[in-house]
């Protein structure tokens, strides 16, 4: 369901419109199909007004997702904006779903609503969470995954932020390697 | 331009202001 927002110029404007998508998996319809956007937004009151009224993550069905992308970016890797880039991916185990999820996954929404990648948040295209049955996943899409510098410093950033620790690695692997193999054979470019 | 940057910590007071 669409939630209006109204403009005020009382608010705090974002540096980019932000939006919120939706995807139910149906398999009696086409992937794009079950993909639908909720609302999208550009400044901190309104995110606030829509991520409060929304379900938390961790209440969702098995098989949906939440994603939120730079307006004019569609959560898919067909997207002009995404089929050179890849994602940083934080793969939880089965219990984290009540302790972790949604800190990790509003974390991740703060990371990019507040351009915290300094000089490479233009590199962001968005963050998607996947809620599954075998573990939960949390991912920052960004455009170009042969951006080494670009791509690493927003790792590390995204990992500070998550508060994890130094034991901790993360990787991230480009959506041409994911599309091509199946997910737990995608290697891994790049470990923060 | 100017990037418009907020923290986590500016972010989250926002949530409850009037």
């Amino acid at each position: 369901q669409e939630v209006p927002l109204a403009e005020s110029p009382d608010k705090h404007p974002l540096q980019n419109r932000w939006a919120l998508w939706f995807f139910r998996n149906d398999k009696n319809r086409m992937w794009q199909a079950n993909l639908r956007l909720v609302t999208k937004f550009s400044t901190v009151e309104d995110f606030w007004a829509l991520y409060d009224h929304i379900k938390p993550a961790s209440k969702l069905s098995c098989g949906c997702d939440y994603s939120l992308f730079k307006d004019g970016i569609e959560p898919m890797w067909e997207d002009n904006q995404n089929k050179r880039g890849g994602r940083w991916l934080i793969t939880l185990a089965k219990q984290q779903r009540h302790t972790k999820l949604d800190c990790f996954w509003l974390d991740t929404l703060l990371c990019l609503i507040g351009e915290m990648f300094d000089n490479y948040s233009d590199e962001v295209c968005g963050a998607v969470i996947n809620i599954r049955t075998k573990g939960d996943k949390i991912a920052i899409w960004t455009r170009e995954a042969e951006h080494q510098e670009a791509v690493t410093h927003i790792g590390r950033v995204y990992k500070e932020h998550l508060g994890l620790s130094q034991e901790v690695t993360i990787g991230y692997q480009a959506h041409a390697d994911t599309a091509t193999k199946s997910s737990s054979l995608t290697k891994t470019k790049f470990v923060v | 331009g100017t990037r418009i940057i907020y923290d986590r910590k500016f972010l989250m007071e926002c949530r409850n202001s009037p």
